[in-house]
């Protein structure tokens, strides 16, 4: 589903480069779950940002469907993460004027077979909080809206970024168990970045990212 | 150091009450690491945002140093929060327009015993990121600047909202030897709300918050 292939991605500050992916290669299989594991800093969510095509690659290419995303325009990255994507941010990402409803709902309204928002949001707990807006919601709260938002639009594919990071692990794996069950029952190719070792129990597939590189891709025998 | 009674927070949104914190009683001893553990909503941020002076409870009372911190007005928290507290957010709360050594040192700038904001950043693993600013920096990378700021004041009182959430546990580890450092060689009361497991090994009291109450206080005999 995925083929990157010599990724990187430099920022360049003033006389400084910043290297922060230095050549990934990577392959993310239809309808599996693959975990990204790595250190602070080592190039996670630029990766995960590029995958999603909400970033692009210094050099490289990353072919999804027959395209290469790092040679398309403006345009065709738009319709691609509208159509094909569902992402969770590292920092939630919602609108702060909307309610956990309406943050879900912006999305689903011009999604081809969406869930209600009201049962995205049942799969993540929040069904008592739907009219509260982001300042009136814990930070676990906050995140599980933003999940909730995420796999709303069924998509082919979803992208998270520490969906779990702000959640006690009751919570968390409630959370996990909602996109385990899209991953299983849409077959949507998944990619989770997480600090929390439970995931990978779930996992078919779990990569290592070291400095900018791919450091190590463990093959779980899990289906 | 901390006396909190009957402390209670009300949200009211439209015609519904939300019952954040039912009725609180918490004692800080001096030169202590607590820990606060709860299930995602159960009230941490909310008890801790009233411990640090940033928001007001609803009823009952918190005692620092002789004072009411219900009862005091506006230009008592803020002396109290600048000379005694240093807080780390749920949310970071970093200053987008300055790099990550002058988001330190806006608050070494006005405190009375400072370490230089080189040394804070050091001590979480930053000195090759002084120059960043909040956007060009990981999630990780970002909190840890929000740790620094909060410990380089050198405060009578710390407290943090999950510290470690964004970080790997090499990265998480380092940062809570430097909020376990100035604990022990300062002094300095500390509170911290987790969900990682590692940083109940080093506390002295752990407290279980569950739906807005005290469930449980453990102590340990560590010391
Ligand atoms: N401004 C607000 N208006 C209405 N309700 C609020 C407001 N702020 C918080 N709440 C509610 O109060 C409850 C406690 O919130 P709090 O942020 O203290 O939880 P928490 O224990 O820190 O959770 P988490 O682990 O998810 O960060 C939550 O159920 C939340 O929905
Ligand atoms: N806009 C930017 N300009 C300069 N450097 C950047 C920028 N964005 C990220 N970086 C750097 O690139 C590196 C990789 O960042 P990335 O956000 O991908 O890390 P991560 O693996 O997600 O870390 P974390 O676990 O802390 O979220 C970091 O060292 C960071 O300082
Ligand atoms: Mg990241
Ligand atoms: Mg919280």
């Amino acid at each position: 589903v995925f083929h990157a292939e010599g990724v990187t991605k430099v920022y360049r500050m003033g006389e400084m480069e910043i290297h922060a992916l230095r050549g990934i290669d990577l392959e993310l299989y239809a309808g599996e779950l693959t975990v990204m594991l790595g250190a602070s800093g080592s190039g996670k969510s630029t990766l995960l940002n590029i995958l999603g095509g909400l970033d692009s690659a210094t050099g490289g290419s990353v072919r999804y469907g027959g395209q290469d995303l790092v040679r398309a325009d403006d345009q065709t990255l738009t319709a691609y993460r509208r159509d094909h994507v569902g992402f969770v941010f590292q920092f939630y990402n919602l609108i702060s004027s909307l309610t956990a409803r309406e943050n879900v709902a912006v999305v689903t309204e011009i999604a081809r077979d969406p869930m209600p928002p009201e049962e995205a949001l049942a799969l993540v707990g929040l069904e008592g909080r739907l009219d509260h807006f982001p300042s009136q919601l814990s930070g676990g709260e906050q995140q599980r809206v933003a999940i909730a938002r995420a796999i709303a639009k069924r998509p082919a594919v979803l992208l998270c970024d520490e969906p779990t990071g702000a959640l006690d692990s009751k919570t968390g794996v409630q959370v996990l168990a909602a996109i385990e069950r899209i991953n299983r029952e849409l077959g949507t190719t998944t990619a989770v970045i997480t600090h929390n070792a439970v995931i990978g129990g779930m996992a078919d597939r779990v990569i290592h990212l070291s400095d900018g590189r791919v450091a190590q891709v463990e093959v779980n025998q899990r289906r």
